[in-house]
């Protein structure tokens, strides 16, 4: 089972057409397994982005440098998969 | 056995098990019906909802992307209400009386129980073809519709990727197959999570379809309704010119083979959890949605072409 441990859910909002561009550019990079909940397509609009923990570093770098805007959505994701896990555990029982 | 709390997530073992005890419920009025099954050989199960005769229909389905989960929750919900409320209901009686509902709570079984077992944030479907290192194609890339174009992936690897033909994924050539066998659809919506969103035709080009302007006001009539409940906020629009251009969608397809009424929904997004809805926000993301359906199924009733 794969897991998701250390791994953070950005919210990422590009300011202008540039920015656009760049995060179009951090998609395509593969070795970075970037998965875009939501992609880039207009600015002030909202980006979703999960972050495998081992390309953390190397994205928040690229953001700042950029000056793109960011903030963290998801701290863990493997901690809100587990939550969920727990939950339709819990039910499971009750029925 | 009657206890099935629609509040949680479920297994697809849980979901068929729900709809088959929904068909035993109601047997005059719903039925299973299978129009395939999946590249892992599961069944692709309809709910067919029918007073008889052979009626105008509308065609629903959920979950084609496997990790929105909130959306075969939702979809099984609406399947339970419009069986218990069916002769209850002012709405769903006439609804009934008047057209046939076809609804595929879970449109891709197979990634649907990957995100269950493997890997939570699966979106693709579980197909292999030999020689290619990643699994499993965008099914929501794959219709005939502007296929390969812009806003879709030639890279087996990504999550958008196209597939190497269009209908190319068994479980949207059963559903391409069984709409034109049936030749009768006059609805076809798709339900999708997270970003509040309610599009339609087109998203592999960017002009206006010739009839932009009664589905904008069907779709803004919808979301309105939508918004009535708890003041969630959707934006309306062409998947391109409003949103992002998309290609090989399914109501795009829908749209150009002569089904007028092509609508897709992305459900609620609390800015916080995306895929991973918490389920206590399964029931008002579902009893929000339903006031949206209603609102463009009441239209397509009264509005026959």
């Amino acid at each position: 089972r794969e897991t998701f441990v250390g791994d953070q859910v950005l919210e990422v909002t590009p300011k202008n057409e540039d920015q656009i561009k760049n995060l179009l550019e951090l998609e395509a990079e593969e070795d970075l397994q970037l998965d875009f909940w939501k992609s880039p397509t207009t600015s002030g609009e909202t980006v979703h982005v999960r972050v495998p923990f081992v390309s953390l570093q190397a994205v928040k770098v690229f953001l700042e440098l950029q000056g793109i805007d960011y903030s963290i959505m998801i701290e863990d994701v493997q901690a809100l998969l587990d939550e969920e896990k727990e939950e339709m555990l819990l039910n499971q029982r009750e029925r | 056995n009657g206890n099935f709390n629609f509040e949680t997530y479920h297994t697809l073992d849980e979901i068929y098990q729900e709809m088959d005890h929904i068909v035993a419920e109601h047997p005059g009025l719903v039925s299973k019906v299978n129009i395939g099954h999946s590249f892992e050989k599961r069944p692709m199960n309809v709910l067919k909802f029918s007073t008889g005769g052979n009626k105008p229909a509308i065609w629903l389905d959920a979950g084609i992307h496997a990790r929105e989960w909130v959306t075969q929750a939702t979809a099984l919900w609406t399947a339970n209400k419009i069986a218990t409320e069916y002769g209850k209901d002012a709405f769903i009686t006439s609804l009934l009386d008047q057209m046939d509902l076809f609804l595929l709570p879970v449109t891709n079984p197979d990634g649907y129980v990957f995100s269950h077992t493997s890997n939570r944030m699966w979106r693709k479907t579980r197909s292999r073809v030999a020689g290619r290192a990643c699994v499993g194609v965008d099914p929501n890339r794959n219709w005939d519709a502007g296929f390969a174009g812009p806003g879709a992936s030639n890279k087996p690897c990504s999550d958008s990727y196209h597939g190497p033909s269009a209908n190319s994924e068994v479980e949207v050539k059963s559903i391409v197959d069984f709409i034109k066998s049936h030749g009768n659809f006059k609805a076809f919506i798709t339900i999708h999570s997270y970003s509040q969103l309610l599009m339609f035709p087109y998203g592999y080009k960017c002009s206006k379809s010739d009839t932009f302007d009664e589905l904008n006001q069907v779709a803004q009539q919808a979301a309105k309704a939508v918004e009535s409940l708890y003041g969630t906020k959707y934006r309306v629009g062409p998947i391109c010119s409003v949103i992002y251009q998309a290609s090989g969608g399914s109501i795009d397809w829908a749209y150009d083979y002569g089904i007028r009424y092509s609508f897709a929904f992305e459900l609620r997004d609390t800015g916080r959890y995306g895929f991973l809805l918490p389920a206590k926000q399964i029931l008002p993301t579902a009893q929000e949605t339903w006031l949206g359906l209603q609102s463009i199924m009441e239209y397509v009733r009264d509005h026959p072409y």
